[in-house]
């Protein structure tokens, strides 16, 4: 279902019935103001527009009769394109512990969807283990712990040890723990703080996770992209989770991290309950960025 | 010299890039650069030159036009409602505050009314004995409002200065939460009829154009006096509170610039300007 207000666009710019280049134009305009107020980054707007224009000047659209609809159809499918395809999967090693890890900057809801990702991994008959490898923030271990009671599930702490120390034991004692997926909890940090990433890379090649996830917020700007390009670039992204979604964000960074972080959005947070964790849904997203 | 001169498009349109992606957003943005376009025909700015400096100087007036003190009670403690959505900062900036009032030699004491969220009472606890300063707290699921009513109760009993109280993050989209709020800033009143003093929003400065119904919803139910913008210590340039300045008047009075207690300023507009376009 394509938004109302990119209805209301293209009903207003094609009232006369025929698209002319001119109107064309028109249209494109108001749909990349659409999209810079739905926070897409300003580079990608720009991209975006180019690609639909070429196509909708290139698709002998000035002729058809159906060229309103033939229109909305190429924009709203461009903007899935970007998005897709759908991939929600989560890689599973063979012959040990499944690692999984979430890293991303300050506050973007690592620690819940943690807990969100353990709870859904129990439902697909998985044993996680949480693992406490945020040191630095006031309670995080205690707000990991919590989770881990609430659910049933073990959670793995050394307040005194380095994060990828923690990781790295906490991933060698898995399967003692009967546990055959290993989620690491770590600390948020800016993607220009090297100290901080290099001791992400760290835990990376101790951990050799099969599964690496960016945790970001939903309604952030125009900077989506600088923090999911650093992160990409020194870790190698294999999903990202795009979290509060349940607010009335427009979402556009969602459209800016696909193309720099060479990953698919596989998860969406909605809530701040353990269990509003959903697969992402290109079309869906669309239409919200569309406004 | 020709009458109402052209100014030049293809450096306001680098304006206007630089502008959307400081998040200062669409809106503002072409009211910016049309009334740049407006002065520069009337020959407010000598020339191609003068019209970076125009446009930060008007930026700095505006700005420095705000009021960013903290309102102090009259008698009694100061009480700071610290309100935003979910993982911006607020406690971390209650902490910041604290250190903030404690190095001007005030008696800080905290309510712990994030009563919601695992261990948040845990974290404002740590950052409270690290600062040595008084917290007042009930177990978790208890009512915020019942907390921050013993609390404003402490502070005057133990005469303190400032009071400040921590809540749990929540969308303004969530109404019920929304209307939880607007009770613990009542329920204050019980006691203080002036209570809360000052009413700060917490917003992040990596957000994008949501910021901007954020500060108007959470206004709507406590009537912001101010704005604590964080994690300026990043790459954003949090260019959003120059929409919400236009629309709301509400003044950006703190900034935060990374994670420890130490790491807050008070907000300097000719700072921020000249980061915006740094
Ligand atoms: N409404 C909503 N709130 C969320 C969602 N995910 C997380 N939160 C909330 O966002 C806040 C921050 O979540 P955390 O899990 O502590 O974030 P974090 O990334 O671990 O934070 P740091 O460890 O400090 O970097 C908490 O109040 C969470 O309850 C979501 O999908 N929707
Ligand atoms: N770099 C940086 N990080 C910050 C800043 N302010 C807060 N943080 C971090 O942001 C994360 C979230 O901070 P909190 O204080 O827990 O946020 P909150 O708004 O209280 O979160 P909820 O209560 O869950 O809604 C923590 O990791 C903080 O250390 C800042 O100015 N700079
Ligand atoms: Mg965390
Ligand atoms: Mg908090």
């Amino acid at each position: 279902t394509i938004s109302d207000k990119f209805q209301d666009i293209s009903r207003r710019i094609f009232s006369g019935g025929k698209l002319t280049e001119k109107n064309i134009e028109e249209a494109i305009r108001e749909i990349r103001t659409a999209l810079l107020e739905a926070d897409v980054n300003y580079g990608v707007a720009k991209t975006f527009i180019q690609r639909v224009k070429e196509k909708a000047l290139g698709e002998q659209l000035v002729k058809s009769v159906k060229a309103r609809e033939q229109f909305i159809a190429i924009v709203f499918d461009e903007l899935v394109s970007l998005m897709g395809p759908v991939d929600t999967s989560i890689s599973f090693a063979e012959k040990r512990a499944t690692v999984i890890m979430m890293a991303g900057l300050q506050g973007s809801g690592k620690t819940t969807t943690c807990g969100k990702m353990a709870k859904f991994l129990i439902k697909k008959g998985h044993r996680p283990l949480l693992v406490a490898a945020d040191i630095q923030r006031p309670g995080a271990i205690e707000q990991l712990q919590i989770l881990g009671e609430t659910l049933g599930v073990p959670v793995f702490s050394e307040p005194n040890w380095t994060p990828p120390k923690i990781c790295a034991k906490a991933v060698a004692e898995a399967s003692k723990k009967n546990c055959d997926v290993v989620i690491l909890d770590t600390a948020g940090r800016l993607h220009i703080d090297e100290g901080l990433m290099k001791e992400l890379g760290e835990i990376k090649k101790k951990t050799k996770p099969d599964n690496i996830f960016l945790v970001t917020d939903s309604m952030t700007g125009q900077d989506a992209v600088n923090s999911a390009q650093e992160f990409h670039k020194l870790l190698g992204l294999d999903g990202v989770v795009l979290t509060k979604l349940d607010g009335d964000t427009r979402g556009g960074a969602a459209l800016s991290i696909r193309e720099v972080a060479g990953c698919p959005i596989k998860f969406v947070g909605m809530g701040e309950t353990l269990d509003r964790l959903e697969e992402f849904d290109p079309q869906r997203m669309a239409s919200r960025i569309l406004g | 010299f020709q009458l109402g001169r052209k100014i030049d498009e293809n450096f306001l349109e680098e304006l206007e890039e630089k502008l959307i992606t400081a998040d200062v957003g669409v809106e503002t943005t072409l009211y910016l650069i049309s009334s740049l376009r407006e002065s520069y025909k009337n020959k407010e700015i000598e020339n191609k030159e003068a019209i970076l400096d125009f446009l930060k100087e008007t930026l700095k007036k505006k700005l420095s036009k705000k009021e960013n003190t903290i309102a102090r009670a009259s008698e009694g403690p100061t009480v700071i409602l610290v309100a935003g959505v979910n993982g911006v900062g607020k406690t971390t900036s209650i902490a910041k505050l604290t250190y903030y009032f404690s190095q001007e030699g005030k008696k800080v004491i905290l309510a712990a009314s994030d009563t919601f969220r695992a261990a948040a009472i845990e974290q404002l606890e740590k950052w409270a004995q690290r600062l040595d300063v008084d917290i007042i707290k009930q177990k978790m699921g208890a009512d915020p409002a019942a907390v921050a009513f013993d609390a404003i109760e402490a502070a005057v009993a133990r005469k303190a200065d400032i009071l400040i109280v921590d809540t749990a993050g929540r969308l303004h989209t969530q109404k019920n939460l929304m209307q939880e709020l607007g009770k613990i800033s009542r329920v204050m009143k019980k006691k203080i009829p002036d209570a809360p003093h000052e009413v700060l929003l917490v917003l992040d400065s990596t957000t994008g154009q949501n910021a901007i119904v954020q500060a108007k919803q959470f206004d709507e139910v406590i009537s912001l006096t101010g704005i604590f913008l964080t994690k300026l210590d990043g790459t954003a340039k949090g260019g959003v509170v120059l929409a919400i300045q236009n629309q709301l008047e509400t003044p950006v009075k703190f900034i935060g610039l990374g994670e420890q207690y130490e790491d807050i300023e008070v907000f300097d507009g000719e700072r921020f300007v000249d980061a915006l376009f740094s």
